[in-house]
């Protein structure tokens, strides 16, 4: 290991540190936790407290001894960076004033080592990073994507492979929210006018430091609410000649089209594109993501630096000043002895770890339009909209409490409270089939039936034999349906189909019967449209069911998701409750409305917490 | 039987890498880096043998004084721009 001549170093143990601006390459809290890491493995092995300080909280920035800054080429020092790759970073040995600081080239795109890190929001993964490249429908992707959705917006799987795990999430974009500003995080509101201009695009026109930036109304000129735009880093160029703009594709090169990536033109191999659609005109250009660098790493080894630790010829060290990345603890020996040599061992007990002087910062507000999960977030494997549904209106808060007349007639010796788990409505993982039978939700399982009683505190009455009620049923019911003009109750099963009318029944009869082909499997669910019209679905599919004369119009077959966007594709329930359609996918429904015409998903929840009110 | 078409190779505006020479590339290593003290030198390879041979030693390559491909290599990774020599 090296020293800086004359052993410099600080001569206290509890350090401060600034971060004083941040790249666009990271979400701002991995930046800090990079920061925190990197400082963290230096204090586990010396005397040494790093802490995180922020403008508010200290008198005189001068005195903070560690200053943490991203800049690009010339950034003040005199020491300027040279673009992409080549020099990442540098740091001063300790000392006063600019002695201790480190700075990062912003030319160089920051992450943890693996590719871009694009946080999401919403979607059924809590916040989890996109994970590039993902398969969607069998192909590639290694940016964010609108494929699969009809409303343009930009998402991602959180695992290597959507089509087997379903786990997605919205990525950065203007249109779900901004950051910072004055708006709270509303997402933009395009076209809005800025000095009687009509913008339908971020800009950075008003401002000197280039950020992005849009109205939240139609009229800056008029309430002057802004955010700024969220950096999307999946597509964002670095080095090349149009730092942090964007790739747009197609763009024109050589002549050739081009609407991916390129490594054509290039004697390096590495990927490049043009930000604007014609590069043989313009000669605007900038390298594509790849993999970056690790912030952690890099810091780590500046902080070293920052301490008074010089070069090693010790390849393997933190300290040797080629970037080489590991998921390895990155401390070797020559570092340790180095560090040790300067401050001495780590007195015991246990470090602490760096800790910050602020309370944790809050995450963005959430945009008004809640896209799929509701503010009060239950486990955290709540479901969202998939990527085949919109975003929708938020909750409108938990659904009212129903009319307290009392329950109608039912098996009057059920046990309202059972003994038995297994007679707990509670207990149970789907439902196979449930239903609104003389305004009250049936919920249908293996032979037996729970009734929600309704009014205040409304709870499950049951169980109930399905055999005592309607003794001509299977146990087993794929979907139940009660037509609210004629209170004739249709009960599916397989290819059967029976219907009550009071005690009577007419059943089973084939689906054929109803004009059904033989491809028809099952019936998951019958919603009504009013005037003895219903639609009956099947799997992806519905027609337009005729209740009176109990028959499909073949002709009418549609998809689900062209009439229902965002609701799951593989629902295997779908009811009508209180004039919204449920459609139910393992223990979720997710509720649509059909305000105006427009089916919107407005709810996602747990069939068992928020139907059923378990505990 | 079809041709393969010969790439071809543009210079990219603002692309300060790719446009150096590996004699130019060297220098301005070794300069940046403080194995040498003046930037301008003359261009006889053997004057670079002694800044090249100590950046061979620092960097734990193979000790050859030459502007070989793996001292080359090592030039162009990505690095921490504190010199590796000098105050």
């Amino acid at each position: 290991f090296q020293t800086f001549e004359g052993d410099l170093k600080w001569h206290h143990h509890d350090i401060t540190y600034w971060v004083q601006n941040y790249s666009e390459d990271l979400p701002r809290g991995v930046i800090d936790d990079a920061f925190a890491r990197a400082f963290a493995l230096w204090s586990a092995v010396t005397p040494l407290t790093f802490t995180q300080v922020y403008p508010q909280d200290v008198k005189d920035l001068k005195d903070v001894d560690i200053v943490i800054q991203f800049g690009y080429k010339e950034h003040g020092d005199g020491y300027p960076f040279d673009g992409k790759d080549g020099l990442l970073a540098h740091a001063f040995p300790p000392g006063p004033g600019i002695q201790g600081d480190a700075h990062f080239d912003d030319d160089e795109l920051w992450s943890l080592g693996k590719g871009v890190v694009v946080p999401t929001r919403f979607g059924n993964a809590d916040g989890a990073a996109c994970h590039f490249p993902f398969t969607f429908e069998g192909r590639s992707y290694t940016a964010c994507t609108a494929d699969g959705r009809s409303d343009g917006m930009l998402w991602c799987s959180t695992t290597a492979d959507y089509d087997t795990d379903h786990k997605f999430g919205f990525c950065p974009s203007e249109r779900l929210y901004t950051q910072n500003g004055n708006a709270d995080g509303k997402p933009c509101e395009f076209p809005f006018t800025f000095e009687g201009r009509s913008y339908s695009a971020c800009t950075t026109d008003g401002r000197s430091d280039g950020q992005l930036w849009c109205a939240t109304t139609a009229s800056y000129d008029q309430d002057r609410l802004y955010g700024f735009c969220p950096t999307r880093a999946d597509s964002t160029v670095t080095g090349g000649n149009s730092p942090g703009k964007m790739c747009t594709f197609p763009f024109v090169f050589l002549g050739q089209e081009y609407s991916t990536c390129i490594r054509e033109g290039r004697r390096d191999g590495r990927l490049w594109c043009s930000t604007t659609s014609n590069f043989d005109r313009d000669k605007k250009w900038g390298f594509c993501p790849d993999q970056g660098y690790s912030l952690f790493l890099v810091a780590a080894h500046e902080f070293g630096h920052a301490l008074g630790l010089d070069h090693t010829s010790v390849p393997e060290a933190l300290m040797y000043p080629m970037y080489r990345f590991t998921e390895e603890h990155p401390l070797h020996e020559d570092d340790v002895k180095g560090i040790q040599h300067l401050y001495g061992p780590r007195a015991e007990p246990e470090p602490r770890p760096p800790t910050t002087t602020a309370p944790e910062p809050q995450p963005t507000a959430p945009p008004t339009v809640c896209l799929t999960v509701p503010p009060t977030v239950r486990p955290s494997e709540r479901p969202t909209t998939g990527p085949t549904g919109p975003p929708s209106a938020g909750p409108t808060g938990p659904p009212t409490a129903g009319p307290s007349e009392a329950p109608t007639a039912s098996p009057s010796e059920a046990p309202t409270v059972p003994l038995d788990p297994a007679d707990d409505a509670c207990n149970v993982y789907i439902f196979d089939a449930i239903a609104e039978i003389r305004d009250h939700l049936h919920f249908f399982k293996n032979g037996r039936y729970w009734r929600l009683s309704e009014g205040r505190g409304r709870r499950a009455q049951g169980p109930f034999l399905i055999s005592d009620t309607w003794p001509k049923l299977p146990p087993k019911l794929d979907s139940a349906f009660e037509d609210p003009l004629t209170k004739k109750v249709f009960f599916f099963s397989g290819r059967q189909v029976w219907v009550y009318t009071g005690a009577s029944a007419l059943g089973p009869r084939r689906l054929d019967k109803l004009g059904l082909g033989p491809q028809v499997d099952h019936v998951t669910g019958v919603l009504p449209r009013g005037e003895g019209k219903a639609l009956l679905f099947s799997r992806q599919r519905f027609w337009r069911f005729d209740v009176k004369t109990q028959t499909v119009d073949p002709e009418s077959v549609a998809s689900v998701d062209q009439m229902f966007p965002g609701v799951p594709l593989n629902t295997h329930d779908i009811f009508q409750y209180r004039d919204k359609a449920y459609f139910c996918q393992d223990r979720f429904f997710w509720r649509v409305n059909s305000r105006n015409e427009v089916n919107q998903v407005d709810q996602v929840g747990y069939v068992t917490f928020d139907l059923l009110q378990c505990p | 039987a079809p041709r393969p078409r010969q790439p071809t190779f543009v210079v990219f505006p603002g692309d300060q890498q790719t446009n150096l020479t590996d004699l130019q590339l060297a220098e301005d290593y070794l300069y940046r880096y403080g194995y040498t003290h003046v930037a301008e030198m003359n261009r006889e390879k053997t004057s670079l043998g002694r800044a090249l041979r100590r950046l061979q030693q620092n960097l734990a390559l193979p000790e050859t004084g030459e502007l070989d491909n793996a001292t080359l290599e090592a030039m162009r990774a990505p690095r921490c721009g504190v010199p590796d020599l000098g105050s």
